[in-house]
């Protein structure tokens, strides 16, 4: 199933995403098709250039399942050594909090703090559990986040979340970076007959070799 | 930096969900690259809510975890393509198939090594249907297999078969790389090794001039 280039919420068109035949179809939506995630996407003031997005949450209604893969890299940024802990004592999260600008990866103890700092207060905002909250970042390596702004932009960014496809879009090109377009898809499929929906979005264009586990 | 978010209403169990997220990246994800350059920040988190009143899944042999896998794959696979179509300065998308290995393991691995070699990219941006490089960057992978069971097909191309060169329409193969690039197309590289009964893909982009200006001149 191959779709044609479309215009996304924000500035940059919507990637064609070519799905593999199967016993599904495609429907509108990424990351809020299924039930209980809303999401949503904002120009925080991140990036060092430019007016695109660069902050985006996805949240459930509910304590969702939670599986994480990271980068193997040795070097690894700071949100992803705090989500691999968290992931190992918790089974569930509520949100997933990104921001694209600088990577904050090399970045010491300071930059482990910048992000501490960003779980306690959309924990405070959404009011869940700090551990609840899973963090991803992109952008500059050797850059820490634009903490400030970052977290004068949270309460807007959780004002704005909703289930509607727009917001998905709007979250998806705000988490990238050189991407020419933003990726996002949804499935409707069954499980055990009943219907089911999985939905994502993506961002990558360059630094791509991912050894995940 | 490649970044995911995964959502999905089934009911699933959290070590089973864990394992089959695990699955669909090696499929997807893990099985894609532009450059070669692994990132500090690569992160997929995968959120299932359960609220779609499907039964639970508690097991990865049973039907209902088949199907929740096989959508799980399918949207990861969609994403990770559409990341290597967006690779950096890139012309068109890289599709490369490995049949004929024992394991799915072997096969994505000699994938990927010919979706990764600079020599096999550069080739594709230059419309040069270079068998060669294919080959060389398929035997240095570090799967063994018998050089004459190597099977090289380029698109509706055939290259090579049972190790040897074939006679091929030269033009033709260049215009297809040409033609497919002018449209930000796919070029399917199909590669069989021997006779086992496994299938591997993976997916890269071709290598052009602008790559190196783009990361000569990234900031944001």
């Amino acid at each position: 199933v191959a779709t044609t280039v479309e215009e996304a919420s924000g500035n940059i068109p919507a990637a064609p995403i070519s799905l593999p035949q199967g016993s599904w179809k495609q429907i509108a939506g990424g990351v809020t098709a299924a039930k209980g995630f809303k999401a949503a996407g904002m120009y925080a003031g991140l990036r060092a250039a430019g007016k695109k997005p660069d902050l985006a949450l996805v949240t459930c209604d509910v304590e969702a399942v939670a599986a994480g893969v990271f980068t193997t890299n040795v070097v690894a940024a700071a949100p992803v050594v705090y989500c691999k802990k968290v992931l190992e004592t918790s089974k569930t999260a509520r949100a997933v909090l990104i921001n694209a600008g600088q990577a904050n990866a090399a970045t010491g103890d300071a930059g482990y703090q910048d992000m501490l700092d960003c779980v306690g207060s959309i924990a405070t905002l959404l009011k869940v559990k700090p551990e609840e909250v899973l963090i991803e970042s992109t952008g500059v390596i050797g850059q820490r986040i634009k903490k400030e702004e970052l977290l004068h932009a949270l309460p807007t960014l959780v004002n704005s979340r909703s289930d509607s496809v727009e917001e998905a879009d709007s979250a998806a090109v705000a988490i990238t970076t050189t991407d020419l377009v933003s990726k996002s898809v949804a499935v409707e499929s069954q499980v055990g007959g009943i219907k089911i929906r999985v939905g994502g979005m993506a961002k990558g264009s360059g630094m791509i070799h991912p050894n995940m586990a | 930096t490649m970044l995911g978010v995964i959502t999905t209403d089934a009911l699933v169990e959290s070590d089973i969900w864990r394992k089959m997220v695990k699955v669909a990246v090696n499929r997807s994800f893990n099985q894609i690259t532009v450059d070669g350059d692994t990132s500090t920040n690569d992160t997929v988190i995968a959120l299932a809510s359960g609220l779609s009143g499907s039964p639970s899944i508690s097991s990865l042999n049973c039907k209902e975890a088949a199907q929740l896998q096989a959508c799980l794959d399918a949207v990861m696979q969609g994403l990770a393509k559409s990341i290597a179509w967006d690779g950096e300065g890139a012309t068109c998308l890289i599709e490369v198939t490995v049949k004929g290995t024992e394991t799915e393991a072997e096969a994505a691995k000699i994938a990927r090594s010919v979706a990764s070699s600079s020599l096999v990219k550069a080739a594709v941006y230059g419309r040069d249907p270079n068998w060669g490089r294919i080959a060389a960057a398929a035997g240095y992978a570090g799967v063994s297999f018998q050089m004459d069971k190597l099977k090289i097909s380029l698109g509706e191309f055939s290259l090579m078969e049972s190790g040897q060169p074939l006679p091929f329409d030269r033009d033709g193969a260049s215009n297809y790389l040409k033609k497919t690039g002018e449209v930000h197309g796919t070029v399917t590289i199909d590669i069989s090794v021997g006779d086992g009964a496994a299938i591997g893909k993976a997916w890269g982009c071709d290598l052009s001039y602008d790559y190196v200006k783009i990361n000569a001149e990234y900031t944001s």
